[in-house]
């Protein structure tokens, strides 16, 4: 996280840090489920199509409870039963992001607690938590001045409207051709040095739902050409609510 | 003397007849009937010489060791003892004729010729059983009970109860082996209400259909030879029902109604040989063996339709109140039925009620369960109430609320009647110490 702040405990109980190709974040969806970014489980071009997704599920690590990450580390691991990864995601497409988004579940559901609670999903009649200048807040454990961090920070960030961000995109194109799909919003700013970075991938956008009082989960973190310099994209999670609420309830 | 075969009749003739009879002889005949017969003899003839007392010629007749009579003359002739139509009459089978003539018969130098005596005899069917034929030598009558006279003899024969002795004369009762089988009846004692006879052993048997009891009512009187000190010890009458002895009674005072709760009894009556009372008479009748009145053995067990009084056969159906269960030891019945039997005792003992216990509730995970009654516990209608770990998870019920009550199947039950516990899903979105921006 750039620009943001150390979160205290119990603000972000959702917060998950993952370790599977290195770090990632996700979020807890129930008592044992993850949302996360599938590109932290099969990353671009990583040639890790060799590797079997039990395989994975078998040597992925996710941490919950805590905002320090060698708290979280003494914690323990959750093992992971099972991985699912939307099937839109291509991660032999490096750029496009389209479909970046997974579920973990675990082996064992986790006993929720004041640092340890789930997010909400979106309702899906209600868009406009992705209006332009909605502001949202994302946390993760990612890099803060090309650092790993060891403390869950977190930040604030707006909504930016599609044009904005098709348009920033567009100016960009050349150094970087980016696909900027109907799955994805962005946020951020241009100038102003706050985002989200490498390492925070898979935590969630989240924003205060004031009708319900109900912390939800609008976006995943999922990529950006640098960081703070420009918007950052995410994974709408909103296009994902039946995809996400299909595994969990045929699991359940 | 001439024996007279044992003939039925046949007749006997003074010598020479009818030709006069000769001087100086003595003739005599005895006259044989056989047994049962008494000998009757008539003179078809008679023509002695008279003389006073018939002191010359007579004849005698002898019979049962008794002289009939001393015979002579003629008739009509005013001396001697004419027989004329007289029947002679034995009380036995035999009879003695004799006869004697003397050295003359004259009559002022007139020699009279006699012819003697034509006798007819025959054998007379003797009435044994007549009081006034007694024999001889017998102290008694011929039958101590029943006297049956016929031809040629009689037999003996003794009243209902009594046996006719080895010596065809005397009775005895035989009451050694009485046996009754008619619902309802009376016995008594021989010759009740006169003295019973001594030497009894007299065993009455009462044998009724299983199931059915005999109940024994003394009528008056009662009297049996007994003692002030000891307790009956000349007589005794002891009743016993299936083996089980009831009684030994004895004295005056009546044993009055017995019931014996048994359809087998068995009297015994003994008697000494002496006494001089009256002895006893029963009137026996039987009903259905009564059991015992069921008497629940709890607050909680209900005997069903229960009856005034139950009889060989009846049976009674034991519940139990709701929430409580029939228990036979440790064993959980599903249904009990007791049936009377045959020997006034239940088939199977009284069951209780215990009440209906629910297992220990189930966890719910990520919540509790709390008991809403006390004393805490799983009895029936307990009443238990989940609630989730707030604020961290919502409770969410099956529609019957989170409280669930031990159901009288045992098994704990929301208000809907259903068994499944709530679950405690996870709260989402509301962390404990959310973001704030205070700066603005």
């Amino acid at each position: 996280i750039l620009g943001g702040k150390q979160a205290n405990r119990g603000s972000f109980p959702w917060q998950a840090l993952t370790g599977i190709h290195g770090r990632g974040g996700g979020a807890l969806l129930g008592d044992r489920w993850i949302l996360t970014a599938a590109h932290t489980i099969l990353p671009k071009a990583s040639g890790g199509n060799d590797i079997s997704l039990d395989q994975l599920a078998e040597e992925a690590n996710v941490f919950l409870g805590h905002t320090d990450v060698d708290e979280l580390h003494k914690m323990g691991n959750h093992p992971v039963r099972r991985i699912f990864i939307h099937p839109d995601y291509n991660p032999k497409d490096e750029h496009n992001f389209n479909g970046d988004i997974a579920l973990l579940e675990l082996k064992h559901p986790v006993t929720l607690g004041p640092d340890v609670l789930p997010i909400c999903l979106p309702d899906t009649t209600n868009n406009t938590f992705y209006m332009d200048g909605h502001m949202g807040y994302v946390s993760g454990f990612g890099v803060e001045k090309n650092f790993l961090s060891n403390h869950l920070k977190y930040v604030n960030l707006p909504a930016v409207s599609r044009e904005k961000c098709q348009s920033w995109l567009d100016s960009k194109s050349r150094q970087m051709p980016m696909v900027f799909s109907e799955n994805m919003f962005c946020a951020g700013f241009l100038t102003v040095k706050r985002d989200t970075c490498q390492g925070d991938s898979g935590s969630v956008f989240t924003v205060l739902d004031s009708g319900s009082g109900r912390w939800v989960a609008t976006g995943v973190v999922s990529w950006g050409i640098g960081c703070a310099q420009g918007y950052g994209f995410y994974t709408k999670v909103l296009n994902y609510v039946d995809w996400i609420k299909g595994i969990i309830r045929e699991d359940t | 003397s001439s024996p007279v075969p044992g003939k039925l009749f046949g007749e006997i003739r003074s010598p020479n007849y009818p030709k006069p009879y000769p001087n100086n002889n003595i003739s005599s005949w005895d006259i044989i009937v056989p047994k049962g017969y008494v000998v009757k003899l008539t003179f078809r003839y008679f023509d002695l010489e008279p003389s006073e007392s018939c002191f010359y010629d007579y004849v005698k007749i002898k019979a049962d060791k008794k002289n009939l009579g001393r015979y002579c003359g003629q008739l009509g002739s005013t001396t001697g003892n004419h027989p004329g139509r007289k029947k002679f009459i034995s009380q036995g089978n035999r009879m003695h004729v004799e006869f004697h003539s003397d050295f003359s018969n004259e009559d002022n130098g007139t020699v009279i010729r006699y012819r003697g005596f034509l006798a007819y005899y025959q054998a007379v069917d003797l009435d044994e059983c007549d009081p006034n034929n007694a024999a001889e030598d017998s102290e008694g009558p011929r039958c101590q009970h029943i006297c049956h006279n016929y031809v040629g003899g009689y037999f003996c024969s003794c009243r209902p109860g009594y046996q006719l002795q080895s010596d065809r004369h005397s009775c005895k009762v035989e009451c050694s082996s009485e046996l009754y089988t008619e619902a309802s009846g009376y016995l008594s004692s021989p010759e009740y209400p006169q003295p019973y006879p001594e030497d009894l052993r007299c065993n009455y048997s009462i044998r009724l259909e299983k199931g059915l009891s005999i109940i024994l009512k003394f009528l008056k009187p009662f009297e049996i030879d007994d003692h002030q000190q000891v307790h009956c010890p000349y007589d005794q009458l002891k009743i016993q029902a299936q083996g089980r002895e009831i009684g030994e009674f004895c004295g005056k005072e009546s044993p009055g109604n017995i019931e014996t709760k048994s359809n087998e009894v068995d009297i015994l009556f003994l008697t000494d040989e002496s006494g001089f009372s009256r002895g006893w008479k029963i009137h026996y009748t039987s009903e259905k063996i009564r059991c015992p009145q069921p008497v629940p053995l709890d607050q909680f067990t209900v005997i069903r339709d229960l009856q005034p009084v139950y009889r060989y056969q009846d049976y009674f159906i034991v519940t139990c109140k709701t929430g409580y269960n029939l228990m036979k030891g440790s064993q959980k019945l599903l249904s009990f039925t007791a049936v009377c039997q045959a020997d006034g005792t239940w088939h199977q003992s009284m069951p209780r009620c215990e009440i209906v216990k629910c297992d220990n509730p189930t966890e719910l995970t990520n919540g509790v369960f709390n008991y809403v009654n006390k004393p805490a516990n799983n009895n029936y209608q307990s009443v238990i109430e989940y609630q989730c770990n707030e604020p961290y998870y919502h409770i969410v019920t099956r529609g019957g609320g989170g409280r669930f009550t031990c159901s009288p199947e045992g098994t704990w039950v929301d208000q809907a009647g259903q068994g499944r516990i709530p679950a405690c899903l996870p709260v989402c979105g509301k962390p404990n110490r959310p973001v704030a921006e205070i700066q603005r």
